[in-house]
């Protein structure tokens, strides 16, 4: 277990909890992979790009071999004709070759784009499983910190110290209930219930308790 | 201040430090449910895995389909050579000038060394290449060559993530099943920590 359990000396929460984070934060770093590199630029595929394609894919393809510009044939009227010429007359073979060939290419193109998108689709599982480790440390964070925190010699986790009304030049909602509490032995701080939830209310002191709670949270994020 | 009495403030104090109590095992629990989201997360990417394989499978099949017709259009290559020709003496102009338009207005960088680089590159192909989608196929293999590569990568990272996780998972703190939430007892200072992160049997060893 990765936790060392420490039955007698002073628990030390650090330890007890840093091979967690530590192989959280191994994790999260080898799921880092960089989306932007060109590795990930998904293929230029004239015959799918719709529109106005990605131009800086075609300046590199045109750059690195100038086959880039062989997609630029739709707007030559000649480089049409060739493609149009047909042999059929002098090798009727050839013509029924060129036409297979022509089927198998639509195939392979339509193959090609679907496993693009299934390659898309993997890229999403790697970021999903990214922020869940993201969210896997934060929440491991406020577990350490909440052991850690009720380790105090505080009789109680939450003691409320005092209950005001408001006061009338607070800037607290009207007819609201002002109660001071101390949380896991941290300075007192004032949390306001509305007066729809009075004192005698059994969700009164919920609601004092999840304020508490969320305000000495927000606070540890900060 | 309103007039609460000690005993009332005590006893809001025991009922809202049993709160904060469930709270903490909401906490603890909260990291089993992220656990659990991730192991679903990677049985989702396992099967999809499984589906790219076909897919890569169907794909390579159609490639491979297409390359043979090629290989075999190829071989005759010749026949109506003379219109080819004549057309391509007229394409290639068309196709060098619409294509250094397009490169100056959107590429910006060195017009010079591209333009060179395309008229020899066109001197050097031929129409039958260009009668064939030549191109067309050349595009397909160079995409399935890069997505090789890209699921390689993706691969080579989860597979380095998930045996980390997978070790993470099966640490006691995942495994066990905390008991129900214990009755908060304030003065027991042994009971002061939360059965469920420090269960009693660790403390009893």
């Amino acid at each position: 277990s990765l936790l060392p359990y420490a039955p007698f000396e002073p628990l030390n929460f650090q330890d007890m909890f840093q091979p967690f984070f530590d192989m959280i934060r191994q994790a999260q770093q080898a799921m880092e992979i960089d989306l932007h590199s060109p590795a990930f630029r998904p293929p230029q595929m004239d015959f799918i790009a719709e529109g106005d394609e990605d131009n800086r894919a075609v300046c590199r393809e045109i750059r690195h071999n100038s086959t880039g510009c062989l997609k630029m044939k739709d707007q030559c009227e000649k480089c049409q004709e060739i493609l149009s010429v047909d042999c059929s007359a002098n090798s009727p073979s050839q013509e029924q070759l060129r036409q297979e060939l022509n089927d198998s290419l639509r195939i392979a193109e339509q193959l090609t784009k679907k496993y693009n998108d299934l390659l898309q689709s993997y890229q999403w599982k790697m970021l999903n499983t990214s922020s869940l480790l993201d969210r896997l440390n934060e929440q491991f964070n406020w577990v350490s910190r909440l052991a850690n925190l009720t380790q105090g010699e505080d009789q109680y986790y939450l003691q409320v110290m005092t209950v005001t009304s408001r006061a009338p030049d607070s800037e607290a909602p009207s007819g609201a209930t002002g109660v001071s509490v101390r949380l896991f032995g941290s300075d007192p701080m004032t949390v306001w219930v509305s007066e729809e939830v009075s004192r005698n209310n059994p969700k009164f002191i919920e609601t004092v308790a999840e304020k508490a709670l969320q305000e000495y949270r927000r606070k540890y994020r900060e | 201040d309103q007039v609460v009495s000690s005993k009332e403030l005590q006893e809001m104090s025991n009922q809202g430090s049993k709160y904060i109590n469930k709270e903490i095992q909401n906490a603890v629990n909260g990291v089993k449910e992220i656990k659990s989201l991730i192991v679903k997360t990677n049985e989702e990417r396992k099967s999809l895995l499984h589906v790219l394989e076909q897919a890569k499978k169907q794909k390579e099949d159609a490639l491979n389909e297409t390359r043979d017709s090629e290989t075999r259009l190829k071989a005759l290559s010749g026949v109506c050579n003379e219109t080819m020709m004549a057309l391509w003496e007229e394409c290639k102009p068309c196709l060098k000038q619409t294509c250094m338009k397009f490169y100056a207005r959107v590429c910006r960088s060195g017009s010079g060394v591209v333009g060179h680089q395309l008229e020899e590159f066109l001197n050097q192909s031929s129409p039958f290449y260009f009668w064939m989608n030549g191109d067309r196929v050349d595009s397909l293999l160079e995409s399935d060559r890069q997505q090789s590569h890209m699921l390689d990568i993706m691969q080579d990272h989860f597979g380095q993530a998930s045996s980390i996780i997978d070790e993470l998972f099966r640490d006691k703190f995942f495994t066990r099943e905390y008991p129900g939430i214990s009755h908060y007892q304030p003065f027991d200072l042994l009971h002061r920590r939360p059965h469920i992160l420090f269960p009693k049997s660790r403390f009893a060893r």
